[in-house]
């Protein structure tokens, strides 16, 4: 029964696709479910472009609220720092990759897209959120979906957000806090500025029967790769990266606490509160970033204990 | 043969001993140590 | 020309169906294939200097056969004829071959290898003719110079399941896992070269010889942490010295990491991976050996 998810049912497919439900309501689709094999190949194609950003797309389909990602492919974009931009090139790759899928038996449709934010968190920026907008105009139902590489390492655990926009002008109602994450100093203006305009997903994720037993045998390398790794070793650059981007933090909320200071008499009780909240971010990155390096300090002394401290 | 295998196992351990390993250890030890005074 | 043409090629075949290789292609080199007294059209070119190419490398003359396929090389890419394009590409790497330009024959012949239709106009391609093209791209990758490049073809040819079936995957396997080649293995895997991989270099030693030698050198540098130079030598089979010369050239071409302490006459081999990613190694070392341990005893019933 786990692999009914798999089979894929044309007519209810376009019957859905003809219904439309999600026309009526913005915040229609809720949930996705994530193929254990299409979220390693998205993982292994972003961790592949390291710092620059790479971009793919999703195929799967859609089973009422959820959408649900079963294969992903890579797109030869070339990526930047800042931006991925499927020129024309990838369009046609697109559009050939899809019918030759189709052509070897696999019907599934592209249900969306996927690109990487290496070390700044998975969010959607401006160009990402009109990119999406565009999509779901035209290519309904379609998902954006983000991964941080180099936080998926050093967090020990994927990190991924699978976003949709709202259409334009729609004003959504007040959302509830989604799981805290730092934004550097150099993109907390794109994200301020358009974090309104789409909203979060629920990410399930499943696998096949066969996914199971080849993860099963994959386990003998799984226990060895975690006693064998450090997060401290691989991350060098990037914990440098986030501590220098709090300092930058740090000092733009001291300046302003200066220009505030005598605030305390005239500055209305809101000010003040948003100087805390400020600090207060900044308090919980610092504790994000140090409770990380003692994780992988500890892993490093346990390591130290089980395998050096043995005398003959 | 398992016992040939188990003894060349404990044969390895300790897996490593040179001198600079232990400064590299210490110094990411510090290091780690050092980020969590700061974020103090 | 017509009748002088008519004559070559009758010659030229009664010389090939002699054996008589080079003399066939004598006899057709002489062809005035750049004649302007009447039309002759590329693909007629092409298909003379393959065939002139292919009679002088059946004597292994790369040198004659080298300046027709040059010629060839500025026809191959506009023939549609693929039988012709193919034969062309497999005389290309067999000079390259025989003029132990050994990674880019390799690369070739692992082309070659690849083909997937096995019916090329009225050509069968067979089996047993790839399996020879990627066994020659293994023996290539093997005599070429160790370095980056050639760890890369070696990653490629050890990750294509083909090569598991072919005889001379256990040397290819040891070569990739940078493990040392022992004596009978080397000489087995020479009995399968041809004349001029086995040919004497000008430090009266062969290709071969070289290969296997700066191999095991690189392998004795993942083992330990020094040698003297007499046990490298008995290790290698060459007299100390020898082994001397070759690690420091290595050593100089930054093939090798180390340093050589000619008082002590030892070898310091060393690693720039850093101290904390070698302990990671060690350790992953020792979880492998604990998994091999219980994964015996759960075999034996234990």
């Amino acid at each position: 029964s786990s692999d009914s998810i798999f089979y894929f049912d044309d007519a209810a497919q376009t019957k859905f696709l003809q219904d439309k439900p999600w026309v009526n309501d913005p915040h229609y689709f809720k949930r996705v479910k994530i193929s254990a094999l299409a979220l390693l190949k998205m993982v292994v194609h972003a961790r592949s472009g390291g710092t620059i950003e790479v971009m793919g797309l999703m195929q799967g389909k859609t089973d009422g609220d959820s959408i649900i990602v079963m294969d992903a492919f890579a797109l030869p974009v070339e990526g930047t720092e800042t931006r991925v931009n499927a020129q024309a090139d990838a369009y046609e790759y697109m559009v050939d990759y899809s019918t030759i899928n189709k052509q070897a038996g696999r019907p599934e449709n592209v249900v969306g897209w996927y690109h990487s934010h290496p070390g700044y968190g998975c969010w959607l920026s401006g160009i990402d959120v009109s990119t999406q907008m565009l999509n779901q105009q035209y290519q309904e139902p379609f998902l954006a979906v983000v991964i941080d590489p180099t936080r998926t390492v050093s967090a020990g655990k994927v990190e991924i957000g699978a976003f949709r926009t709202y259409p334009e002008g729609y004003k959504p109602p007040d959302e509830p806090v989604s799981e805290y994450q730092t934004i550097p100093l150099n993109k907390i203006e794109d994200f301020g500025v358009h974090c309104k305009q789409y909203y979060a997903l629920d990410i399930t994720y499943f696998k096949s029967s066969l996914d199971c037993h080849l993860l099963d045998l994959l386990w003998n390398k799984y226990w060895v790769n975690t006693l064998s790794s450090s997060s401290l070793l691989g991350n060098g650059d990037y914990v440098a990266g986030q501590i220098s981007d709090l300092a930058e933090k740090l000092e733009q909320a001291e300046n302003q606490l200066a220009h505030s200071r005598f605030g305390p008499l005239m500055a209305p009780p809101q000010r003040k509160k948003e100087d805390d909240s400020q600090l207060a971010k900044i308090t919980r990155d610092s504790a994000k970033i140090t409770v990380e390096q003692v994780h992988g300090l500890m892993s490093q002394v346990i390591k130290d204990i089980l395998f050096n401290s043995v005398s003959q | 043969s398992l016992l040939r295998q188990v003894s060349s196992l404990l044969r390895r351990l300790p897996v490593i001993e040179s001198g600079k390993f232990q400064d590299d250890f210490l110094m990411e030890y510090n290091d780690t140590l050092l980020i969590t005074y700061l974020a103090m | 020309e017509e009748q002088v043409l008519v004559i070559r090629e009758k010659l030229a075949e009664l010389y090939e169906s002699e054996q008589q290789w080079s003399k066939a292609a004598q006899m057709l080199s002489g062809i005035d294939l750049d004649s302007c007294m009447r039309m002759i059209d590329d693909t007629f070119r092409l298909s003379k200097c393959v065939q002139i190419a292919r009679l002088y490398l059946e004597d292994d003359d790369a040198y004659n056969a080298e300046a027709f396929i040059n010629k060839a090389s500025f026809l191959v890419s506009s023939s549609q004829h693929e039988v012709l394009n193919l034969q062309y590409k497999v005389c290309y790497a067999r000079i390259l071959d025989l003029k132990r330009k050994f990674l880019e024959a390799a690369l070739r012949y692992y082309d070659i290898s690849q083909i997937e239709k096995r019916q090329i106009e009225d050509e069968e391609i067979d089996e047993e003719a790839l399996e020879q093209a990627l066994s020659a791209a293994v023996t290539c990758t093997i005599l070429a110079a160790a370095g980056p490049q050639r760890s890369r073809v070696l990653a490629t040819l050890y990750k294509d399941e083909r090569c598991s079936k072919l005889k001379i995957y256990p040397i290819l396997q040891k070569v990739y896992l940078e493990r040392i080649l022992r004596k009978p293995e080397i000489d087995a895997f020479a009995e399968e070269l041809k004349g001029h991989q086995k040919a004497l270099l000008p430090d009266n030693f062969t290709v071969l010889d070289r290969a296997m030698i700066e191999h095991n050198l690189l392998s004795a540098s993942k083992l330990y942490k020094n040698i003297s130079f007499h046990e490298l030598g008995t290790l290698l089979g060459i007299p100390p010295p020898k082994a001397e010369k070759i690690a420091s050239r290595m050593i100089y071409e930054d093939r090798m990491k180390g340093s050589i302490d000619q008082v002590e006459a030892i070898i310091h081999f060393e690693d720039d991976t850093e101290e904390l990613e070698q302990w990671d190694q060690q350790i992953v070392g020792v979880c492998q050996a604990l998994n091999d341990i219980l994964d015996s005893m759960a075999k034996k019933g234990f």
